[in-house]
């Protein structure tokens, strides 16, 4: 499902040494699969997932998505793409904050299925326990309750890719294992699934655990979960 | 240093049940304790903090910080007595995005002692480990790292009460540590240290452990850490 060769991205900043935040990345992750990528802060975890998710693009080498070069599409060709095919719960939300949880979680659904949408969303809230946050705006939530909007968002699409970037960073552990048994069902359902995380209890639950460090993918092995 | 008294806050949204995010709240804080809150996400944590820390007021009882009331005080003496004293980590950082982390370290300095501010600045960002970011805006920085530079920044002035909500949800496991350190050190050196935290590993190196469910304070605790 997802090919990365060779991928680079680097950042110049004045003439500061540049920062190299991906380097020779070559990842595939198949159909189906459900990995937990860990990494110390700062290491590329959220660049990889970018590119990924094809919000960023590498400096150097290719990504195949599906079988396709993505690395040379159009600006609105990936964005199309982006929304039919992938979930992406972001490490820091990215909410519209002058509309109602409820409005945010549907707006994945304007370009698909808008007959259904505010029906979609509600379910996909209350999947995350906040069937009765519906109405409230981001600045009237609490901050695991943003991190969970921002998951039903990326769910409500019922997308065939989903890339999380630590979802349960603000959560409680009861909340927080709700939210993991939400992505091992879709797991079992034949998703996709890539987890960015700090938890260890999140990373365990993942099949194969990809270990990135200064740029670079230093282990990536299959774990014995069951 | 801190006391409040049958502390209440609610927020109404049109015909919904009001929500009460603080109730009957009485907590009594020493100079030089360290306390965890711990509790569900949406149980009034951040609600308590933001009173705490000034920024908010209560809608029922009464706050004295050291000794004095600060229920009834004005906007302008709450933000100096808040800038001389406390120094607060926010759950979702409010860092300045077109500052760098420098600047953004600087902030609190800009009322008391400019000579020295970039000095200081520096050497906040270093203890936190981004020595090497300082010039670096927060759009360019990983998410852990900012909330690192929202660290340094609530601790840059040296106040005598921390308030730090969820400062480590961002980060892995080597990096949380040094920062429950730095903390640590803090507090051992008399500062009075309030942690939010979602973390056991953090929440049980507190010599105190205050639980909030739904708004109220379901235990409050004195534990054995050492
Ligand atoms: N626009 C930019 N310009 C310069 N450096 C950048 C830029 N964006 C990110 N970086 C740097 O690239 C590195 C990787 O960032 P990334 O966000 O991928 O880290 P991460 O592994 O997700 O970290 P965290 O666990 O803290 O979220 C960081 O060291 C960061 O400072
Ligand atoms: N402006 C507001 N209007 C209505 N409800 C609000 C408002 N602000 C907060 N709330 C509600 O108050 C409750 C407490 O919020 P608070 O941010 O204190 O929770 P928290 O314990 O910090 O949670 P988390 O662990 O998720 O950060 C939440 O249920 C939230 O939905
Ligand atoms: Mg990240
Ligand atoms: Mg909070």
């Amino acid at each position: 499902m997802i090919r990365l060769a060779d991928v680079g991205k680097s950042y110049q900043k004045g003439d500061a040494p540049p920062v190299h935040a991906l380097r020779q990345i070559d990842l595939e992750l198949g159909q189906g699969e459900m990995a937990a990528v860990v990494g110390p802060s700062g290491s590329g975890k959220s660049t990889l997932m970018n590119v990924l998710g094809l919000l960023d693009r590498p400096d150097q080498g290719c990504y195949q998505l599906e079988g396709q070069d993505v690395s040379g599409r159009s600006g609105d060709e990936l964005a199309a793409l982006r929304n039919r095919k992938i979930g992406f719960v972001f490490q820091s939300f990215y909410l519209l904050p002058r509309a109602t949880a409820a409005e945010n979680v549907e707006l994945p659904l304007l370009y698909r299925d808008r007959s259904q949408m505010r029906r979609h969303a509600l379910r996909a809230l209350e999947e995350v326990g906040l069937g009765d946050r519906a109405d409230h705006r981001p600045g009237e939530l609490s901050g695991g309750q943003r991190q969970r909007v921002a998951i039903a968002r990326a769910l409500v699409n019922d997308p065939q890719l989903i890339l999380a970037d630590e979802p349960t960073g603000n959560l409680d552990s009861a909340v927080s294992e709700s939210i993991l048994s939400l992505f091992l069902e879709l797991h079992r359902r034949g998703r996709t699934v890539l987890v960015v995380t700090h938890d260890e209890e999140v990373a365990r639950c993942a099949e194969r655990r990809i270990h990135i460090v200064d740029g670079r993918i230093v282990s990536d092995q299959r774990t014995d979960t069951r």
